[in-house]
């Protein structure tokens, strides 16, 4: 295929910042009218007062809400909507849950180890009623590790594209077309590294960081599928259907 | 099978 331009390329890197912004879920500026409010000790106890099943839930209802959020962003990458269905859905169901991962460090306080999460912001301790402390501190380290490269908007949302339009998910019909997405795109984010005079460590970190997502989402996989052993009830008559869609 | 991403899909990006 022939090479591509830079003009297609910073053509790219518009469409996708954009893409991004309009559909990142909480802009920057809203954050700050937050003004990073943590919980208080009684709201902290009444998360971890929870029974499991119900903290289970509430976790569950706040990731289907963020990744309806990166199946918007997905539609408006170039290119994505001409694959076919099916990769469409296998890139969706194999990757939005990476993406949320990626998009947590917009909405991630590194000074207190705190996400927002249910309107303010929560440390580690809040999610200990899921009984998945270890998955929980490594999503926190996670966050803290992406966020200590302070990405931009525009490298955190190639960044992203990068990581939804990966060409070795399983079942993938048109490997190819997906695979040229990605070069592209990565090529996109190379540029606007550049462009940002990045020094080039940073877009290997990026790479280490896409082994750790896939880890984080196999972890989550195989918790649900523990708590569904004790609670298959709950998960069936009240977790999200596209939760349950994506990964039941 | 995958009937609410179908749908999410076919929503336009209004």
């Amino acid at each position: 295929s022939p090479p591509v331009s830079m003009a297609e390329l910073d053509h790219l890197v518009q469409i996708i910042s954009k893409s991004h912004l309009e559909t990142c879920q909480y802009l920057r500026e809203e954050l700050q009218q937050m003004s990073w409010q943590s919980f208080l000790q009684d709201e902290v106890e009444s998360y971890q007062n929870k029974p499991r099943e119900a903290m289970w839930q509430l976790c569950a209802v706040k990731i289907t809400e963020a990744i309806q959020y990166v199946v918007e962003f997905a539609k408006r990458i170039d290119g994505f909507m001409d694959l076919c269905q099916n990769d469409q859905i296998v890139l969706l169901k194999a990757g939005s849950l990476e993406v949320v991962f990626v998009r947590m460090c917009r909405v991630f306080d590194s000074q207190n180890n705190a996400v927002y999460f249910d309107g303010k912001f929560a440390g580690p301790d809040v999610f200990r009623a899921l009984g998945c402390d270890d998955l929980i501190t490594s999503v926190f380290d996670f966050a803290k590790s992406l966020c200590s490269l302070h990405l931009t908007e525009d490298e955190l949302a190639l960044f992203s594209a990068f990581v939804l339009l990966s060409a070795d998910r399983s079942w993938l019909q048109e490997k190819l077309q997906v695979e040229k997405l990605q070069q592209k795109t990565q090529l996109a984010l190379q540029h606007v590294l550049q462009k940002n005079h990045r020094e080039d460590g940073v877009l290997n970190k990026l790479r280490c960081k896409v082994a750790v997502l896939r880890s984080l989402c196999s972890r989550h996989t195989e918790k649900l599928s523990a708590f569904r052993a004790v609670y298959p009830d709950i998960v069936r008559t009240h977790f999200p259907p596209l939760y349950k869609e994506l990964f039941g | 099978k995958h009937k609410i991403l179908h749908q999410l899909l076919q929503n336009s990006t209004s």
